[in-house]
């Protein structure tokens, strides 16, 4: 374990052995191969460099690079672990893992904290939710008053800032999300149960002896 | 009614944060 080499074809910045990727997450050998098809189509969008850039990754969510949308960026920002501005595979399929049906609550609960913690101080604070709440609002071209919009963050701060001190720390969080499972829904992405089969090709790709799957 | 709505549910209407649209290639 942990020898295994990928040959020139699978060299690319950052390509971690399938086997290796496998054993730290919820996915088979097979399913990491899989998510390699999708990762190198998502990276070769705009330049075939073996990364996905932020361009190549609002590309893949909203098929339009020249949409900017604070939450793609927060999400790109959390997939670029290594800070480098682009995603290699290895931290792709990582943090995909967080998204997988069998990850564990825990991680869904954390990784939904940091998303939403946009100046990363450690809270959820009421100007950020408001950001983000604009935010939505500019994107769906819904209109509400501010009136509306500060008696939505008044509600959500009375249910989740249970110690009334204006901001949610991660253990306010985690209560608040216990009581609202609907908030995870987003962290649960049911196209990775079966990867193998949106991404056949990976077969006539895999490097991986059969027996190691 | 978005005011019965808690901040979270109407954020996670986003595209962007609903990262199944990765997998239509």
């Amino acid at each position: 374990m942990g020898c295994f080499h990928s040959t020139a074809s699978r060299q690319c910045p950052g390509h971690e052995d399938p086997v290796f990727l496998a054993s730290q997450t919820a996915f088979s050998v097979s399913e990491v191969e899989a998510l390699f098809e999708l990762f190198k189509s998502i990276s070769s969008s705009v330049i075939d460099d073996g990364l996905i850039s932020k361009e190549e990754f609002q590309l893949a969510l909203f098929k339009n690079k020249k949409k900017e949308n604070l939450f793609a960026n927060r999400i790109f920002d959390l997939f670029d672990v290594k800070r480098k501005g682009v995603v290699d595979f290895g931290d792709f399929v990582r943090v995909l893992n967080v998204f997988h049906p069998n990850a564990s609550q825990e991680d869904k609960i954390d990784f939904t904290f940091k998303l939403y913690d946009l100046d990363g101080t450690g809270y959820i604070e009421r100007d950020e939710v408001r950001q983000m709440l604009i935010a939505i609002l500019c994107e769906s071209e819904l209109k509400l008053a501010d009136e509306t919009i500060e008696q939505i963050l008044d509600k959500t701060f009375k249910e989740a800032d249970v110690n009334l001190d204006g901001k949610i720390d991660k253990s306010e969080w985690h209560q608040f999300v216990t009581k609202n499972p609907s908030l995870l829904k987003i962290m649960t992405l049911q196209y990775l149960r079966d990867i193998t089969t949106t991404f056949p090709s990976f077969v006539f790709h895999s490097e991986v002896d059969e027996m190691a799957t | 009614k978005p005011t019965a709505m808690n901040a979270f549910d109407l954020i996670n209407m986003s595209k962007g944060l609903n990262l199944g649209s990765l997998f239509d290639t």
